[in-house]
């Protein structure tokens, strides 16, 4: 695809980390904009998780790596349940 | 590999499976093959069975779907999620659903749908996502699998049959006596003890026979007794042959036109593979005993009368082969159940004799019985 502008694509990934999270690591849903919470402890902490389990660096922050595999097609089945 | 919370498994060896509906990216008949080939992976390494149904509730419902289709797990369009499905249970569970948003193709070109139904069909029998890269079931797509040459991982096979346990010994073997319907427990100093394969293993010796080995230390009098499952889940039981290549540290196991490679108790990957890539004739069709002869770096492989010579180093077979066995080893045969190298003799194992048999000077220098190095 097509590059497209910058700030749409961050609102994008955004999106998809956040969802990715939820529905694969559990993580909690919350009203609060994830923007801004995404350097929180709980979100820090999920992704840690989800790098652990899909054998990637372990740095709790969105780094490229992390985002690709979150683009990556996958199974539907969550990886960590309650 | 991670099975799900409370370990549900199917309380039965025979499954059903129903394809409801088709997408329309593929024809019918190369959506039936893949869903087929995709449960035969996991029957190859179980007990399990699946037979197709037309209508009515089958144990596995195979469905295409977009968006939201009645469960609370929607479909998100193309890409992300590909399929979901449900651990074994009544109802929805086992059932698996592909989202119709994706390209289903045979080929890697779109998405695979024998890949992601194997995976699928994984979860239906009771597997959770794996952490293993490698494995079938990481929860990631991998769209550059070779599919020529796919193979369950050793943690697919290992997780599936921590659920079910190894499939029973292939049909095609010669049917063995059994006089009740459980499989009996060899008695270590039964007098008509015939083995199935010996080997050494790192310095120790193992004795294989039907799901069971003897392990024998030379630091120790009386051997143990294991399952061969409990140590390499994947193998067969009643293998053929087995034979150590001290220098490789890799012991390979026999088993009808199969064959194996353990280092330890890792079966490494890529196994099993066709004897026939050996350099076997297509008229062999299971080896009999086999022997690795370190100082020559030749493997002798014994087949009913004859036997073959095989360069360890050249990996492959020697000219001028297969030869007779009496030729060779004057005294031995003329069929061989097992063979092992100890203290610079081969101990060839016919029925219940053994025989200690000098390589050098060409001679028999011993008669015994086969459980000689148990101390009944």
């Amino acid at each position: 695809h097509p590059l497209n502008g910058a700030a749409r694509d961050e609102e994008d990934s955004m999106d998809l980390v956040q969802h990715y999270l939820e529905d694969y690591y559990n993580l909690a849903k919350d009203a609060k904009q994830f923007a801004k919470r995404k350097d929180s402890s709980p979100v820090v902490k999920k992704i840690q998780e989800m790098q652990k389990f899909l054998g990637l660096k372990v740095t709790g922050k969105l780094d490229s790596d992390t985002l690709q595999v979150m683009h990556k097609p996958r199974c539907g089945v969550p990886d960590i349940r309650e | 590999f991670r099975t799900f919370p409370g370990m549900p498994k199917w309380r039965k060896t025979h499954l059903t499976y129903r394809i409801v509906n088709y997408t329309l990216d593929l024809p019918r008949d190369a959506v039936d093959s893949a869903i087929e080939k995709a449960l035969k992976v996991w029957e190859e390494v179980t007990p399990l069975t699946f037979s197709r149904i037309y209508e009515r509730e089958a144990d596995i419902m195979i469905t295409f779907a977009v968006r939201n289709h009645g469960d609370f797990f929607d479909f998100d369009g193309p890409g992300k999620v590909l399929a979901h499905a449900y651990p074994p249970g009544p109802g929805i569970n086992g059932d698996a659903h592909f989202d119709d948003d994706e390209q289903w193709t045979k080929d890697t070109s779109g998405t695979n749908l024998f890949l992601v139904a194997a995976h699928e069909f994984g979860h239906s029998l009771g597997l959770e996502h794996s952490k293993n890269p490698e494995a079938l079931m990481y929860p990631v797509y991998n769209s550059s699998t070779d599919l020529a040459s796919f193979r369950l991982s050793q943690d697919d096979v290992t997780g599936i049959q921590s659920l079910y346990g190894p499939p029973p010994a292939s049909p095609d073997d010669p049917v063995k006596p059994t006089e009740s319907a459980r499989p009996q427990t060899p008695a270590m100093c039964d007098p008509t003890l015939s083995l199935d394969a010996v080997t050494t293993l790192r310095g120790e010796i193992l004795f294989f026979k039907d799901r069971h080995f003897w392990r024998k230390s030379l630091r120790t009098l009386k051997p143990g007794f294991y399952l061969i499952s409990s140590f390499w889940p994947s193998l067969p039981s009643g293998m053929d042959a087995a034979y150590e290549v001290t220098s490789r540290d890799i012991v390979f196991i026999f088993k009808g036109k199969q064959f194996w490679a353990v280092r330890g108790s890792e079966v490494q990957a890529g196994y099993p593979r066709g004897i026939h890539t050996l350099g076997f004739p297509p008229s062999v069709k299971k080896i009999d005993a086999a022997i690795f002869d370190k100082p020559k770096k030749k493997t002798y492989f014994f087949v009913e009368d004859k036997y073959w010579r095989f360069d360890e180093k050249k990996q492959s077979m020697d000219p001028g082969f297969p030869r007779q066995i009496v030729e060779d080893f004057p005294g031995v045969g003329p069929k061989v159940d097992a063979v092992f190298e100890a203290f610079g003799f081969f101990y060839f194992f016919s029925g219940s004799s053994q025989l200690e048999f000098d390589p050098n000077a060409k001679k028999v220098t011993r008669i015994l019985k086969s459980n000689s190095w148990f101390h009944c």
